[in-house]
């Protein structure tokens, strides 16, 4: 879940 | 960070450099969508709200300035730079690019990962980057023929969204946690819109010939 709350891309 | 997604951002910001390179070098944004540039500016306006709260880092942010910067100083030449304005084809221009941000925004109502302000509003941006360039792929079946620097704007704005989908396959099979349905699916569609044109696109380079899209 940790990667939908940062959204990484551009 | 993989080499698809640099590569993906690299190719985006190549395609605004060619762009405003066409703009400032014949002063003109003929064959331009003013529609596709208002909606790219909104896009990452909507997708960027974490630019002051949030930080991933240098690069993120400073690419986030960058296209924010370049979205909104190509919106301002085409409505008001006296010179460039006068070159855009308003009556050719007519897309109702409000269904467009309508659309994308009842979507994101129904369809997001949280129901959270910021996160709406980056579904929003999500689908509203698919379909944005509907307007200028319009205009440019209706302008007959493209002039080189435009086609190579699109053709850039296109691959950029193919490379991220390999980007995507990438981090798929190796980031366990990764699940971007949203941002996968939306960009699928996205680069199919681009279906047609890469094939015009590879012809006119094949046959070394104007690029024209049939009406």
């Amino acid at each position: 879940k940790a990667d939908s709350e940062a959204k990484d891309e551009l | 960070m993989n080499i698809f997604r640099f590569a993906g951002d690299m190719t985006h910001l190549i395609s605004i450099l060619v762009l405003l390179l066409k703009i400032y070098a014949t002063k003109s944004c003929s064959g331009i969508s003013l529609k596709t540039q208002e909606l790219y500016a909104l896009v990452f306006l909507t997708r960027y709200l974490d630019l002051f709260t949030g930080f991933i880092s240098i690069y993120n942010t400073v690419m986030k300035l960058i296209f924010i910067a370049s979205s909104l100083a190509i919106v301002w030449c085409m409505r008001v730079h006296p010179i460039v304005r006068r070159s855009y084809d308003k009556d050719l221009d007519t897309f109702r690019h409000y269904f467009l941000v309508a659309a994308s925004f009842i979507l994101a109502l129904l369809l997001y990962e949280k129901f959270a302000f910021k996160e709406i509003f980056w579904a929003f941006s999500i689908y509203l980057e698919a379909i944005a360039i509907l307007p200028q792929l319009v205009l440019l079946q209706r302008s007959g023929n493209v002039d080189n620097l435009t086609g190579h704007y699109v053709f850039f704005l296109g691959a950029y969204r193919a490379l991220y989908i390999l980007n995507w396959i990438y981090r798929y099979f190796t980031d366990i946690h990764f699940s971007r349905w949203i941002a996968c699916v939306s960009g699928l569609v996205q680069t199919a819109l681009y279906a047609d044109f890469f094939y015009y696109y590879y012809i006119s380079w094949r046959n070394n010939a104007k690029l024209k899209l049939p009406a």
